[in-house]
C-alpha cells in the first residue's frame, strides 16, 4: 500500500456536471441542516413556548429542504426574459392550469410580459375590482382560510384546535436591532374623513397634508383602483374632532389579557381583537390593497422559513404563519389597533411594499429566525404619525422567488 | 402566499364572509 501510494500517478479529470450539481446540493443541505440545528431551540412565541417543526412525515421532509435557496432559485429562473413567440403559449398554459382570468389584466397582450415573474405580478384594468362601502374589504383575491375573534389567551386559531401566539406573529417588545427610518416618498393629499376619526385631527387639515403636487417616485404605474376622495359622511363619528383617543389600561385589565403590547395600545372598552386569513392561490392576482383607511406606524420584518402556505400544509404544520418569513405592518384605524401581515411562501418569497423601497425580503443572509427588524413610518405624516393608507389603494404585492 | 389581518373592532362586529369562501379585492369582509 505504501509503495502504491508513493508511485501511483495521479490523473485529474473534470467531474461530470451532474456530480458537481449533486455535490453543491449536498453542501447546501448540510449548511441548511446545521442552521436549523442551531435555531431549533429559539423561543419564537411571546409566551415562552419553544417552537419546533412538528407534524406528519411529509412536514419533516419539507423541513429538510433548503426552501429559501429553492425560492430564490425559482425567482431567478422566472426573471429570465422569454422569447416573444413563446409568451402567449407559456402564459396561456399557466392561465389554463391555474384559472387566471386573462380578460381583466392590464396590459391585456400576453406578449407584453417579458417573464413569468412579470406575468405573475400583473396589474388589473381600472374598475376590475370595485371597492365595497363597508368598513373592511378584502386586501387581495384569494380564499378565506379562517376568521374569528381572538380570545383572552391571545392565540389565533390556525385550524380547529391548533393555535399560534398573537405576540409571536406580530412581535413583542423592542427589536434587537436599531429602528430604521426608511426614506418614504412624498404623500399625495388624502381626502378621507376616516383619518379624522383615527387621530382626532380636523378633516380640513388631513386633506392638505403631504405634497399634493408630487407623485411618489416608486408609485405603481397605475393602481388597480384609483385613489379617490371617499365620501364617508354617512358614518357615525364616534368621537368629537380634536378629542384624543383615551386608551385605558384599567379597562383593558378588566377585560382580560387583551392588551396589544406590540404597539403599546390597549383594546378600548367594548372592543375586541379579530383576525382573518386570506390565502392567495397560484392563479390569483398577487398584489394587495389596503383593506381600510388606516395609518401604518411601523413595519416589522420577521425572518423565517418559506414553507408553502397552501391549505393542505396549513392543516398539518402548527405555527406555520409564525415560522414563515413575513412583514407585519402595524398601526391604527378608527376603531383602534390595526395590522396587516403578508406572509411569504416557497414560490412567492418576495414581499413588496409599494411605498417602502428599503424593504428587502428573502435575502441570502437572513437574520436568525424569530427576530425582527423594525422600521418607523412616523416621518410620513407629522399629523397622523405614520403612512396614511387609503382604503382600496394598492399597497404592494408578492413576487416570485 | 397569505395575508393575515388582526384588528380591533367593536364587539358587535359582523363578518360578511365565511371560511372557504372565495374573495376578491375590495369585497366586503365585515362591518
Amino acid at each position: 500500500v505504501a509503495h502504491a501510494w508513493r508511485t501511483t500517478e495521479t490523473k485529474w479529470y473534470p467531474l461530470p456536471l451532474a456530480v458537481g450539481a449533486l455535490l453543491l446540493v449536498g453542501l447546501a443541505w448540510k449548511h441548511e441542516y446545521q442552521r436549523r440545528r442551531r435555531e431549533a431551540e429559539v423561543t419564537l412565541s411571546g409566551d415562552g413556548e419553544v417552537l419546533k417543526l412538528q407534524g406528519p412525515w411529509q412536514v419533516h421532509v419539507l423541513g429538510a429542504l433548503p426552501l429559501r435557496q429553492l425560492s430564490r432559485l425559482w425567482g431567478w429562473l422566472n426573471s429570465h426574459e422569454l422569447p416573444l413567440w413563446l409568451r402567449p403559449y407559456g402564459y396561456g398554459f399557466y392561465a389554463w392550469l391555474f384559472g387566471v382570468n386573462l380578460e381583466e389584466m392590464d396590459p391585456a397582450d400576453l406578449s407584453a410580459y417579458r417573464s413569468l415573474g412579470e406575468f405573475f405580478y400583473r396589474g388589473l384594468k381600472d374598475g376590475a375590482r370595485p371597492i365595497a362601502g363597508t368598513e373592511l374589504v378584502s386586501p387581495s383575491d384569494g380564499t378565506v382560510v379562517h376568521l374569528g375573534e381572538i380570545q383572552a389567551n391571545r392565540r389565533i386559531e390556525q385550524i380547529k384546535g391548533v393555535t399560534y401566539s398573537l405576540d409571536a406573529l406580530l412581535g413583542r417588545g423592542q427589536s434587537s436591532t436599531p429602528v430604521l427610518s426608511p426614506s418614504l416618498p412624498p404623500r399625495e393629499g388624502t381626502q378621507d374623513s376616516a383619518f379624522a376619526e383615527i387621530n382626532g385631527i380636523p378633516y380640513s387639515l388631513i386633506s392638505l397634508m403631504g405634497s399634493p403636487s408630487s407623485k411618489p417616485p416608486n408609485a405603481p404605474h397605475r393602481p388597480a383602483t384609483p385613489i379617490k376622495a371617499q365620501d364617508q359622511g354617512d358614518r357615525a363619528i364616534h368621537q368629537p374632532v380634536g378629542e384624543k383617543v383615551h386608551h385605558s389600561v384599567q379597562v383593558a385589565q378588566e377585560m382580560g389579557a387583551q392588551a396589544v403590547t406590540s404597539l403599546g395600545h390597549t383594546v378600548r372598552e367594548g372592543n375586541s381583537l379579530f383576525y382573518i386569513v386570506v390565502y392567495l392561490g397560484p392563479g390569483d392576482y398577487h398584489r394587495f390593497h389596503s383593506p381600510a383607511s388606516w395609518v401604518v406606524e411601523k413595519r416589522r420584518h420577521f425572518s423565517g422559513e418559506l414553507f408553502s402556505v397552501n391549505p393542505w400544509l396549513v392543516s398539518r404544520l402548527p405555527n406555520l404563519f409564525v415560522l414563515n418569513e413575513r412583514v407585519a405592518l402595524l398601526g391604527k384605524w378608527r376603531h383602534g389597533f390595526f395590522s396587516f401581515i403578508p406572509v411569504g411562501a416557497t414560490n412567492v418569497g418576495s414581499i413588496n411594499i409599494s411605498f417602502d423601497t428599503d424593504l428587502r425580503t428573502n435575502a441570502h443572509s437572513a437574520p436568525p429566525v424569530g427576530t425582527f427588524v423594525e422600521a418607523s413610518y412616523s416621518s410620513a405624516s407629522a399629523l397622523l404619525g405614520g403612512w396614511p393608507a387609503v382604503k382600496g389603494e394598492e399597497m404592494g404585492g408578492f413576487a416570485l422567488g | 402566499s397569505t395575508i393575515v389581518l388582526v384588528f380591533e373592532a367593536p364587539q358587535r362586529w359582523e363578518w360578511s364572509v365565511k371560511p372557504g369562501e372565495k374573495v376578491r379585492v375590495g369585497q366586503a369582509l365585515g362591518d
